[in-house]
């Protein structure tokens, strides 16, 4: 899974 | 997590409360546009869409629901309340709202990460947020001098992108390939809007008067 991780910031 | 990202959370969370405390216990809304107001309940809800699908953290999701309650119960407060609807200056807040959504939501779907739906009103999201103070910006000018809690308010909502810039900055320089355009440009574009009102801000706490803004 492509953990888009600015996804993880409000 | 990183400080920056964690003092610009809380530095956004305290302006949403500044604002929501505002409106409580003077059970006045003077001063503030309930434009921007709708403008970032969309933002919130087209960009927190994932809040049931996918569990990042406790706090991602706390925050979430405290901005998604604190936005939409601003703007019931603003449209519905008997007492603090009165105070809200129709005439003075004609910013057309409308005219920045839809430029938003075309370049959502010219530029995004992935074509689908979550991408697209993710990057739609971000480009409102962007412009969504405008017409707030708009209506100090016109009512010229403005209380401090909304000052305060405007402040710390700046304030909270610009730490977020530091945070995309640290977050570059730490982790590999983390290179996010669309999401800086935004933010960069939401910083800027806010620099002449900072500029005012801080002469006006300089000679300590009212927050006086040129016409």
């Amino acid at each position: 899974v492509d953990t888009d991780s600015i996804k993880d910031e409000l | 997590m990183n400080i920056f990202r964690l003092a610009g959370d809380l530095t956004h969370l305290a302006s949403v409360l500044v604002l929501l405390l505002k409106i409580h216990t003077i059970k006045s809304c003077a001063g503030i546009s309930l434009k921007t107001q709708e403008l970032y309940a969309i933002v919130f809800a087209t960009r927190y869409l994932d809040l049931f699908t996918t569990y990042i953290s406790l706090y991602n999701t706390l925050m979430k629901l405290i901005f998604l309650g604190s936005s939409f119960s601003i703007v019931w407060y603003i449209r519905k309340h008997k007492i603090v609807r009165r105070s809200y200056d129709k005439d003075q807040d004609t910013f057309r709202h409308y005219f920045i959504v839809l430029p938003c939501f075309v370049l959502a779907l010219i530029i995004h990460e992935k074509f689908t739906v979550r991408e697209v009103l993710w990057a739609f999201s971000l480009y409102l947020e962007a412009v969504a103070i405008l017409p707030q910006l708009v209506l100090l000018q016109r009512t010229r001098n403005i209380d401090n809690l909304t000052g305060q308010y405007v402040f710390l909502l700046g304030a909270y992108r610009a730490l977020y810039i530091l945070n995309w900055i640290y977050r570059y320089f730490t982790e590999p390939h983390f290179v996010h355009w669309i999401t800086w440009i935004s933010g960069l574009v939401q910083t800027l809007l806010y620099a002449d009102f900072f500029y005012y801000y801080f002469q006006s706490m300089k000679n300590n008067g009212k927050l006086q803004l040129p016409a």
